[in-house]
């Protein structure tokens, strides 16, 4: 019931769920000073204060289930025939329920294009305030968790994620053909952003993008994989006014499919090949101790990264995201020494 | 040949290949390159933690740098040997812009102290300058914890001491570091309880 301020930026003021934030005298404006706050619905974000007053900003996954075969949107001629791979640790059911063709690591072909989507589980947000960074941690469910941070002066929001091991034995998703999560960024419409999406080659040049269409690939018959790009540095969307923007610190996947959201896929699992070239399953399974000197435990492989958000000016965009890749890509060299000696000689 | 970053050019020169940049190789040569690259990183970061403290001054004799590629998963032997009790009177945490204009950052160090941290910068000598800068104890979240363990003996190569498992970090201390173009900047971790209440780390607020 009372909105405890965070770090003078980012306010969790429970709100009523769907409450309008634009609604005018809602900006969080006034409480912030200029830049970034991230305010919060009842434990998950819910808008983010720009210089136009609040933007909805949520944060949530999309699961994409991968193609078991008679995938709706393929004709028959893909002859992608399942390969299960050798020694991984997947639980490969019979190979008559997958006849292909699959999601592999030439192609993403999830078995719908409506992921699951998972929201933040508003019970057990986790919102840690200080004076200089504060943060919300929110888990999606038992492998998938984001931590949205904010420091001072910054107009960035900075997302850690943690994904995996997917696909374990007996989880909710190792009965299909694969698990391929997406994080997703949503300003709810609020940047008008038309199908339209800049998504970076190879971190180069900025490509605009129009959802549905693919100069020489149309029509596009897959509404979610064919609205996919591959990107090294980021991804942005902007209505004439307002911009969202997503930096990566690794190469992935990006789609814009709906107005105002920006979607990166951070993981990938596939019980087969996609019978287009590798001749194995894209499943890196990662065989580890998991106590001093103890066997080898080989599970799903766990990634972390970072994706730094920016909700912003449209004008402002391209040197925000320039900024951005700097910090999440090119970060000062570190060093440590545990000194036992120095001081005392020294003093 | 000869240069301590050749083995890592080498290896950046392999990964090239249209498989190593998009992911469309078998796991075992996907393991191969993470083999190379880890060889000529280790190559070419021993390179750097035997220059770049040089860089900043001289450099007393008990320090030994080196750095600590698993921080994002929390681990850092050096930082995380700044327990009340243990050898360690100080961790230096050295980092070296090789951009153009200066560097302001947010850096994260894992902790197992959370309490009487104290962050000063360090001079050309590496002794402190100026008064105790700012600085915050974030403890770590459920999804740092399990990526911690994962990787802890991986990580350590087995080698992880009883101590770094047991009492390891728990928390990130997080300051702000401002690097000059060209340059490095220095800063130690010290527990100093007798410090005044803004001298010390401030905890967080978790709700």
């Amino acid at each position: 019931s009372t909105s405890a301020v965070m770090n003078q930026r980012v306010a969790v003021r429970p709100t009523a769920l769907g409450e309008d934030l634009r609604a005018p005298g809602r900006s969080s404006k006034e409480q912030h000073s200029s830049g970034t706050a991230v305010v919060l619905e009842s434990g998950v974000p819910a808008a983010v204060s720009t210089q136009d007053g609040d933007v909805p900003f949520k944060v949530s996954i999309a699961l994409y289930n991968s193609s078991s075969g008679n995938a709706p949107f393929v004709d028959d001629s893909d002859n992608q025939w399942p390969i299960g791979r050798a020694g991984s640790t997947l639980p490969v059911p019979g190979l008559d329920q997958y006849p292909g063709p699959n999601s592999g690591a030439y192609i993403f072909r999830p078995n719908s294009s409506d992921p699951v989507r998972l929201h933040p589980s508003s019970t057990n947000a986790v919102v840690t305030a200080g004076p200089i960074v504060s943060e919300v941690y929110m888990s999606f469910d038992a492998t998938l968790s984001a931590t949205l941070r904010v420091y001072p002066d910054s107009d960035e929001v900075e997302v850690n994620y943690h994904v995996g091991p997917l696909m374990e034995e007996g989880s909710a998703d190792a009965k299909f053909a694969g698990s391929e999560p997406s994080i997703t960024y949503d300003t709810a419409g609020a940047v008008k952003s038309e199908g339209r999406m800049i998504t970076d080659s190879n971190g180069y040049r900025a490509m605009p993008r129009e959802r549905g269409t693919k100069p020489g690939y149309e029509p596009i018959s897959e509404p979610a994989a064919g609205n996919y790009y591959p990107i090294t540095a980021f991804a942005s969307i902007a209505s004439d006014t307002t911009a969202l923007g997503v930096a990566v610190d690794r190469p992935c996947g990006a789609a814009s499919l709906t107005d105002g959201a920006v979607e990166v896929m951070v993981h990938r699992r596939l019980q087969f090949d996609d019978s287009l070239g590798v001749g194995e399953a894209l499943a890196e399974d990662e065989c580890l101790p998991e106590e001093a000197g103890g066997d080898l435990v080989c599970r799903g492989l766990m990634v972390s990264g970072t994706h730094r958000v920016v909700l912003g000016s449209a004008d402002g965009m391209p040197a925000a995201m320039r900024a951005a890749q700097r910090h999440n890509r090119h970060p000062p060299v570190a060093l440590f020494a545990a000194d036992t000696g120095s001081l005392d000689s020294e003093k | 040949a000869g240069l301590p970053t050749a083995r890592l050019a080498l290896a950046l020169g392999l990964v090239q290949h249209h498989d190593g940049v998009s992911g469309t190789e078998k796991q075992h040569v996907a393991d191969d390159y993470a083999r190379q690259l880890a060889k000529g990183y280790d190559g070419t970061m021993a390179f750097v933690a035997e220059h770049v403290p040089q860089l900043h001054g001289t450099v007393p004799s008990a320090l030994k740098f080196a750095p600590c590629a698993f921080a994002n998963a929390s681990i850092c032997t050096a930082s995380e040997s700044l327990r009340g009790g243990a050898d360690t009177k100080r961790v230096v945490a050295l980092y070296f812009n090789a951009d153009t204009t200066e560097r302001k950052e947010y850096v994260r160090v894992p902790v197992a102290e959370t309490a009487g941290l104290v962050v000063r910068e360090l001079d050309a000598n590496y002794q402190p300058k100026g008064d105790p800068i700012e600085s915050q104890v974030v403890p770590l979240n459920d999804a740092q914890r399990r990526f911690r363990a994962r990787y802890l003996y991986s990580a350590t190569s087995g080698k992880a001491s009883a101590a770094t498992t047991t009492n390891g970090a728990v928390a990130q201390l997080v300051f702000a570091i401002s690097v000059q173009p060209r340059s490095t900047a220095a800063y130690s971790i010290e527990i100093d309880k007798m410090a005044t209440t803004n001298a010390r780390a401030r905890p967080s607020t978790v709700f």
